[in-house]
């Protein structure tokens, strides 16, 4: 979802 | 994952070795801000608290949804923060006689009361998990005013010093680059929070960058500010 692409990153 | 992610990934893990390094070899860390270092280690602890889910999925062989990104990912997000807790144990240990502590005066309450006020009021959900990683973005982009205000209050930095701001400074500059790209790519991505947290951590580079490019054009990456 929407949250685990802002959370792909470092 | 793009070009400039990879980079600024690469570029962020290089100015923790170019510190580490500058440390090593000249046994010193003088002009380096102890709380900038802490200030760091604050904010991968706080950020990367997701590591426990992914060991979690690991250790009950449910690896579904571990993709070669988690596993990138997982990866520097252990080197991160092995590397910034190294750096404040190195400061506080065998290095704390050549510590500039006496002219690291900036207040760390005027950038964490802040941060923690702004990371409870705008952030994605409330839930412990997401406030802390927004505290851990709006923090690393403040993070660097005791070292800036040193570099002023010493007037000058040496070569590896400079390197390591540069490449630590760099490192954002790039995401935001990695954050156009994938913003007109990737068609639900979006992440307000880290893209205004990110220009302002840049910013904050913004006159250092200037001396830093003058210096190296000049031959020369040791800095000395205009008094």
């Amino acid at each position: 979802g929407d949250s685990d692409v802002r959370h792909d990153e470092l | 994952m793009n070009i400039f992610r990879i980079s600024a990934d690469l570029l962020h893990l290089a100015s923790f070795f170019i510190l580490i390094f500058k440390m090593k070899a000249t046994k010193s860390c003088k002009g380096i801000s102890f709380k900038t270092q802490l200030m760091y280690t604050l904010v991968f602890t706080c950020r990367y608290l997701d590591l426990f889910h992914v060991l979690g999925m690991m250790i009950t062989f449910n690896f579904a949804h571990i993709t070669g990104l988690t596993l990138y990912n997982t990866f520097m997000k252990i080197l991160f923060l092995a590397a910034s807790y190294y750096i404040v144990y190195l400061m506080r240990t065998e290095l704390k006689s050549t510590s500039d502590d006496a002219r690291d005066t900036f207040v760390l309450w005027h950038i964490l009361a802040p941060c923690a006020v702004l990371a409870l009021i705008f952030n994605a959900q409330f839930t412990i998990l997401e406030i802390l990683w927004t505290f851990s973005i709006y923090l690393e982009a403040v993070a660097v005013m005791p070292q800036l205000m040193l570099l002023i209050e010493t007037g000058e930095a040496d070569s590896l010093s400079s390197h390591y701001m540069f490449a630590v400074g760099g490192y954002r500059a790039l995401y935001l680059v990695n954050w156009v790209y994938r913003y007109a790519t990737e068609p639900y991505y979006s992440n307000w929070i880290a893209w205004i947290a990110g220009f302002v951590q840049t910013a904050l580079f913004g006159d250092f960058f200037y001396y830093y490019f003058v210096k190296i054009m000049s031959g020369d990456a040791a800095l000395k500010l205009p008094t």
